[in-house]
């Protein structure tokens, strides 16, 4: 197989199967409440992505446990000390999906992480 | 991660993002994917966020994301972030939050989200982006509704490296991958040199939606760890997203 640099005229338009759905978070709601329905919907998907990630890490090496320990432990009191209304979504992202509090702070600081 | 603004020939403005994430977080040799973009794929949503019955904003993100890597204020600007690499990465900032160090510094995405519910100009918005201490390194691209509104920020934990505005050198598109775009692209990962090639075959002449969407699926823009394209329309606000997957033979970022 070879990698070739191209220009494209013929992926538009895309296939409609490939379209985003498009849902409604209302400001006006209490910022824990906004984002039940979508998390709700979507906790399976969540959950997927946070397992993978610790097992991921585990397989890089086990003794990486205190760190999987710590997602669980501590990662929770995280969400109190994020500004306003971030925490109390996450926290309310964590009530209606029922993942760990300290995994749905995890997933949601995944880019500070990623950078290194 | 690629990010585009371009002006077309009546100074109508356009926005559009790859988001590419998830490398070297796992490899699945089964499938010759990233297993980490296969994760992300099944929880990328659009969201109109409303207050008092209108549209405030609107973003292509990840369900339980709480943070925006892409948005819109219609009549107002766009944003996408790119991430940037460094040993001095957001892995610091985080400690120094968490130890309570400092935290009088913003995470990356959740200043894209204030931004987009409190500046009413896109002059407000590059302000607000280049002076906001933050966690993480991180590029910000943003365009306005007006002709010639188009920026790059190149953003350190503390201020900003880089401001680049669409115009110079005649330019009528700005382009961002993952490095700073004033230094030669590393060679095993240059994205910049295909995009700007596709773009200039198109010309300031052809900037729409379709011809935007076709340089986002050009190879090596669109690689194996792409897992959508986000289309914005500045004059109306329109945005519109796309999962994307790039079959074999594909690059693997």
């Amino acid at each position: 197989q070879s990698f070739t640099d191209e220009c494209l005229e013929t992926a538009w338009p895309p296939n409609p199967t490939r379209s985003i759905t498009t849902y409604v978070v209302d400001l006006d709601e209490p910022a824990h409440q906004r984002w039940a329905s979508i998390a709700a919907m979507y906790k399976v998907q969540i959950k997927d992505l946070v397992d993978y990630i610790k097992v991921f890490v585990l397989k890089i090496s086990p003794k990486l446990q205190f760190l999987i320990d710590l997602v669980d432990t501590k990662l929770p009191e995280m969400a109190d000390t994020f500004p306003s209304p971030y925490g109390d979504e996450i926290k309310g992202i964590s009530e209606a999906s029922g993942i760990n509090l300290g995994e749905v702070v995890l997933y949601n600081v995944f880019y500070e992480i990623f950078t290194l | 991660c690629t990010s585009i603004v371009a002006q077309d020939e009546n100074g109508k403005m356009y926005h559009g993002r790859n988001l590419d994430f998830g490398l070297l977080l796992g490899w699945d040799f089964a499938n010759d994917t990233w297993a980490l973009s296969e994760k992300l794929r099944p929880l990328i949503l659009q969201v109109n966020f409303t207050q008092n019955g209108q549209v405030l904003y609107k973003t292509t993100t990840f369900a339980g994301y709480v943070g925006i890597i892409t948005g819109i204020k219609p009549n107002h600007f766009s944003i996408t972030m790119n991430e940037r690499y460094g040993i001095q990465g957001g892995y610091i900032g985080l400690i120094e939050w968490i130890f309570n160090i400092n935290r009088q510094q913003s995470f990356v995405t959740f200043a894209m989200r204030d931004m987009l519910a409190t500046a009413d100009t896109f002059a407000s918005a590059v302000e607000y982006l280049s002076k906001t201490p933050l966690l993480a390194p991180c590029y910000y691209i943003l365009a306005g509704p007006e002709a010639g509104q188009g920026v790059i920020i190149t953003r350190s934990r503390k201020n900003a490296d880089n401001i680049t505005l669409l115009g110079k050198d005649n330019s009528w598109f700005l382009i961002q991958t993952n490095y700073d775009h004033w230094k030669k692209p590393p060679f095993y990962d240059d994205r910049v040199t295909p995009a700007t090639n596709c773009m200039n075959k198109y010309g300031a002449q052809n900037v729409t939606f379709p011809s935007l969407f076709n340089v986002f699926s050009s190879r090596p823009v669109l690689n194996k760890l792409t897992v959508y394209t986000a289309l914005m329309e500045l004059s109306t606000g329109h945005l519109e997203s796309y999962w994307q997957y790039c079959e074999d033979p594909c690059f693997p970022w």
